[in-house]
């Protein structure tokens, strides 16, 4: 149907994933519960560093959207922190350990971790 | 989001899931495409956590987001939860936390700790309904039984309603998206009626990870949202994972 909503008759044969609607297969990592929190991630963070920090800059350009001074981002990066600090463990710690990890203030991936509670309005 | 257990007519439970995320955050008028669902994509990694070099758990996740929103605990249950839209949303758990009333938990907090600390089905169905949250949520569950699959519709304090598989009452399948189920959903978002039309039309007896991708597969339930398809079966505690496009023409949502 080549007007809104789009519907089509229901797919068959798609699988093995192939096509166009088929970008890419899903890395696998190891996250060792054996390790304190904040050294979990490193292997993941390691790997996708810079994605992260792409998608980071995207948060950080729709902030400047809404708000072009930058407060708002300011304020995620001194008030989340604090927020941080009552997320119960391991969570905490695992978090903190991304920040460090990347690189990425500590706010912004505090936020990116809270997306959902932010977003279900 | 679109999330469905299935039961197939041997009694096996399989369980597939669209994430889709990043409705209103920028759209790209030159790919015609999200911006923060594309900046997404490549975050997509697939988890096994494992405690003295065994799997407690697989997830499909987001590199640097510690909580979970699909995984499978091998041989006990699969886990997906879509976002429920409410005026009473998290932001006012968010705020109530920031005052120090802390009595809920962050939801994929949550999903996590039931991954890693649920010991059955019904443990985790428990857990689940009964946890105070700071923000509203589909739970939708399936287990390595007949009969065990569920969809948890959860308000911020109280579990509001269980649907639960019958196969003897016909219902092989149950299907969420972003509405309650009790209710039509929004008129401009309806992915609830082409993805049940598929899944009726594929019918039990022929319902199998293959079949269920070709339902996820299908636009609307594709969309420009849709982040990842994952693919889970309890009984072997396989999960499979897929980056998805959803070429023009598509429903931006």
């Amino acid at each position: 149907q080549f007007i809104p909503p789009y519907t089509e008759d229901c797919r068959t044969d798609m699988y093995p994933p192939k096509g166009p609607t088929f970008r890419s297969t899903v890395s696998w990592y190891t996250i060792d519960l054996d390790l304190p929190p904040h050294k979990r991630w490193t292997s993941v963070i390691k790997d996708k560093k810079k994605d992260l920090d792409d998608m980071i800059q995207a948060v950080r350009d729709l902030a400047k959207a809404f708000v072009p001074s930058g407060r708002l981002i300011e304020l995620v990066d001194i008030s989340l922190p604090l927020m941080l600090n009552t997320l119960p463990n391991p969570f905490r710690d695992e978090i903190k350990g991304i920040a460090s990890d990347s690189g990425i203030p500590l706010g912004e991936i505090t936020l990116f971790n809270i997306f959902y509670e932010v977003f279900t309005v | 989001c679109t999330s469905v257990v299935a039961e197939d007519s041997k009694g096996n439970l399989l369980h597939g899931r669209n994430l889709d995320f990043g409705l209103f955050m920028g759209w790209d008028l030159k790919n015609k495409s999200w911006i923060m669902s594309e900046k997404l994509k490549p975050l997509v990694v697939n988890l096994d956590f494992r405690r003295n070099n065994k799997t407690v758990f697989k997830s499909t996740n987001f590199a640097g987001y510690v909580g979970m929103l699909t995984g499978i605990r091998p041989h006990l249950f699969s886990l997906t939860m879509n976002e429920r839209f409410s005026l009473d949303g998290g932001y006012i758990g968010i705020l109530e936390w920031i005052l120090g009333q802390r009595d809920g938990m962050w939801m994929s907090f949550l999903t996590r700790s039931v991954l890693e600390n649920a010991t059955s089905y019904e443990n985790a169905r428990s857990l689940l309904a009964q946890t105070k949250l700071l923000a509203p949520a589909y739970f939708i569950l399936g287990g390595n039984q007949s009969g065990q699959g569920c969809i948890i519709t959860r308000s911020r304090e109280l579990s509001l309603d269980l649907l639960e598989l019958n196969v003897k009452l016909g219902r092989w399948y149950v299907l969420e998206t972003n509405y309650d189920h009790w209710e039509d959903p929004f008129f401009l978002d309806d992915r609830r009626t082409p993805a049940m039309t598929c899944m009726n039309m594929t019918t039990q007896n022929n319902i199998s990870i293959k079949t269920l991708y070709d339902v996820l597969s299908t636009k609307p339930v594709l969309n420009k949202l849709t982040t990842y398809t994952t693919l889970m079966q309890v009984s072997n505690g396989n999960l499979e994972s897929y980056i998805r496009d959803c070429p023009n023409p598509c429903m931006p949502w």
